[in-house]
């Protein structure tokens, strides 16, 4: 049997919203050791991976080794539209079970449940390597995100320029061109910091579409952390409530290559 | 112009 509560039940809720646009369906994968879901999106352009390490949960079971729950983001979406800001969240499956249970309770007042159906879904891992990046980028979340929305609206692309200083995001577009630039901050008030992190500049262009795609999880924490090395995928990184001990929902996106 | 790469050329499927 698999069961695990969640006091804070809008963690669950931010991480499916934060991946529902990328991937159709995906597979949890449970162990004793937590929750882990990886899944590439349609076009296999990126990665999403997520961690739930147990201590992120109020109470956390799985008797067997592992489990394999198959879900349909839609109808995961469409059920947590049930639960409520502060409500907690009890999940639970039988080991041979078809259904995932999801119980969204506020106190003792109001208690609801959806049994959802499982599905099957063929799903290939990849092997992501422990990456040293040569730039690492701390910025708020609300800063990435403002940052991929605006760009948005003069290319298709951006590319991300770290160097000793600072980061540059800029945009070529039909209409012209345009940049902003973080300067490495790290001695404001902890909401605005900007922790850049460079053993060697990079430089490299990548798809706005899927990076405005990653800003949808930007509630899960206040900072976002981009890992980046020559010609390798671009990191996204979002801890759960800022706290990596808690988990991660981490995005890979894969370079544009230069001709 | 860039092309969009695969994120399966750079981590191996296991």
């Amino acid at each position: 049997m698999f069961e695990a509560v969640l006091s804070n039940g809008s963690t669950l809720k931010k991480i499916f919203e934060g991946i529902k646009d990328l991937c159709t369906d995906v597979n949890f994968d449970v162990s004793s050791e937590g929750i882990k879901l990886q899944a590439m999106d349609s076009s296999h352009v990126s990665l999403v991976s997520l961690e739930l390490h147990t201590d992120v949960f109020e109470q956390f079971r799985c008797d067997r080794d592992s489990m394999t729950l198959g879900l349909n983001m839609k109808s995961v979406t469409q059920i947590f539209k049930i639960c409520g800001n502060d409500d907690s969240v009890t999940m639970r499956a039988e080991d041979e079970g078809e259904t995932l249970e999801f119980t969204f309770e506020k106190g003792e007042d109001r208690v609801s449940t959806f049994e959802l159906k499982l599905m099957d879904i063929d799903s290939e891992h990849l092997g992501i390597p422990d990456t040293e990046y040569q730039c690492n980028v701390k910025l708020p979340c609300s800063e990435y995100q403002r940052i991929c929305r605006d760009m948005a609206g003069f290319g298709d692309n951006m590319t991300i320029d770290c160097q000793k200083g600072g980061v540059t995001f800029s945009v070529d577009g039909e209409v012209g061109k345009g940049k902003i630039f973080l300067k490495h901050q790290p001695n404001v008030e902890e909401k605005h910091k900007v922790i850049v992190t460079v053993k060697e500049g990079v430089e490299l262009d990548f798809a706005l579409r899927y990076l405005n795609n990653f800003a949808k999880a930007a509630p899960l924490s206040d900072h976002v952390q981009l890992g980046l090395n020559s010609d390798t995928p671009l990191s996204v990184r979002f801890d759960i409530e800022d706290k990596a001990t808690l988990g991660s929902l981490k995005f890979f996106l894969a370079p544009k290559i230069k001709e | 112009a860039a092309n969009q790469s695969s994120i399966t050329n750079f981590f191996q499927r296991k």
